[in-house]
């Protein structure tokens, strides 16, 4: 799935 | 990635370290709180649910299965570990945590992203994580003396979430179209509830003088 870039973070 | 993230995540990572040192250094979980450590496992297991589903970058899932495995061992040594569990301040650790778990999912229920479970559990793990130090805040004020791993371990923890706060504003300024409102607020919540540990933990550090924090 197309990982939004905010959701880069731990 | 920015230097405000990667301090972060290392502060973070040192904070989960200095308590590693601290159970296993002196066989002893005195002055920490097993709701605390059982809070941030429940935080850690329901924001990486996409642990297998994204790969993101080889230090995105490292960090993460460090973060959920080293949770869930300390929760584990200071519930089942025969020596270090006899020093669990259980009649002190009785913050009723029930209602942080609570509150946290009906706010995610409320306040999401998007309306798929792992959405609802991601803001879930992020609201839960801003009041998860409440038990070990009420824990060290009611143990008095704060020992110095203990002590250590809340202001890296506090820390990192600080330098967080940097890094979404440094996104805000150069990505366009970052916005995350519900990680910053939930954040600056989060870092307000150190406050009043930071303030106590610089006067002791200034002094030289034990940690104490007003009953």
């Amino acid at each position: 799935a197309k990982v939004d870039s905010a959701k880069d973070e731990l | 990635m920015n230097i405000f993230r990667l301090a972060g995540d290392m502060t973070h990572l040192i904070s989960v370290l200095v308590l590693l040192l601290k159970i296993y250094a002196t066989k002893s979980c005195s002055g920490i709180s097993l709701k605390t450590q059982e809070l941030y496992a429940i935080v850690f297991v329901t924001r990486y649910l996409d642990l297998f589903t994204d790969f993101i970058s080889l230090y995105n899932t490292v960090m993460k299965l460090v973060f959920i495995g080293s949770s869930l061992a300390i929760v584990w040594c200071m519930r089942y570990h025969r020596v270090v569990r006899r020093s669990y301040d259980r009649e002190l650790d009785t913050f009723r945590y029930w209602i942080l778990l609570g509150v946290s999912f009906i706010l995610a229920l409320v306040l999401h992203e998007k309306f798929t479970l792992q959405e609802v559990f991601w803001a879930f793990s992020i609201y839960l994580e801003a009041v998860a130090i409440l038990p070990q805040l009420v824990l060290l004020q009611r143990s008095g003396n704060v020992d110095n791993l203990a002590g250590q371990y809340v202001f890296f923890l506090g820390a990192y979430r600080a330098f967080y706060i940097l890094n979404w504003i440094y996104r805000y300024l150069t990505e366009q179209r970052f916005t995350r409102w519900i990680s910053c607020v939930s954040g600056l919540v989060q870092t307000a509830l150190y406050a009043d540990f930071f303030y106590y933990y610089f006067i002791s550090w200034k002094n030289n003088a034990k940690l104490q924090l007003p009953a």
